[in-house]
């Protein structure tokens, strides 16, 4: 199966912008 | 390969013949990636999202990231004028847009957008409407639906209380128009993705 949002690279683009927080976070 | 990348989370619909796929495909990425950033930021801050799984919540955004992109950037579309605003700033004519091989795609982007304004949301009202169409998006790809629904109906809940406090004697109208505009969405999702998968990228 074709994935429109994985051909975007759309996935990649969200996982790193949701990590983003977690980095954030204070130990 | 096409000539034309008629999207207006892109700069502009012209692309050079010239140019190898890939190349015109990268362009593209940075220019929506900000946009799609900024759909994540949106999503975190929804009350209740960040308790979901992280898998949940990448198949959510996965799902409903053009959903949310099309109700955020609705106002491009300009109807009155008959033309829709590219990331640049330049204005092209839908007769322009037409003649460069939009189609069906593009005429119903232009009704949603004119119908979505006619309802007068405020910006909370968007803000909350915005968050109820992301959690809404295709559940097909969802580990713990129950976690999802539940949080899908508190925003509906939330959404019905402050459409109902704001619309007079159209409130349940307003409400009733709103939902409708949740399979209208996912509609437009489909066809958005069958013109991704008719783009090929040859690198």
């Amino acid at each position: 199966y074709n994935d429109p949002a994985s051909n975007l690279g759309l996935e990649d683009i969200i996982r790193k912008a949701l990590m983003g927080n977690l980095e954030e976070r204070p130990d | 390969s096409r000539a034309y990348l008629v999207c207006p989370m892109n700069t502009s619909p012209y692309v050079d013949p010239n140019k190898p796929s890939q190349e015109i495909w990268e362009e593209f990425s940075m220019s929506f990636t900000p946009a799609v950033r900024e759909v994540v930021e949106f999503a975190k801050k929804i009350p209740g999202f960040r308790d979901l799984s992280e898998h949940d919540q990448v198949s959510l955004l996965k799902a409903g990231t053009f959903e949310v992109l099309m109700v955020r950037f609705a106002s491009l579309f300009n109807m009155a004028e008959q033309t829709v605003t590219f990331l640049s700033g330049k204005q092209y004519s839908l007769g322009t847009l037409r003649s460069l091989g939009a189609g069906e795609l593009l005429n119903s982007m232009c009704e949603f957008s004119e119908k979505l304004a006619a309802l007068r949301l405020n910006q909370d009202e968007m803000s909350l409407f915005t968050a109820v169409v992301l959690v809404s998006a295709d559940h097909s790809g969802i580990q713990n639906l129950n976690s999802v629904e539940a949080l899908q109906d508190k925003l509906i809940w939330a959404l019905r209380n402050l459409v109902m406090q704001n619309h007079g004697d159209e409130s349940a109208t307003t409400f009733t128009k709103l939902l409708l505009k949740l399979p209208e969405l996912r509609s437009l999702n489909n066809m958005h993705s069958e013109e991704l998968l008719s783009f090929k990228v040859h690198p």
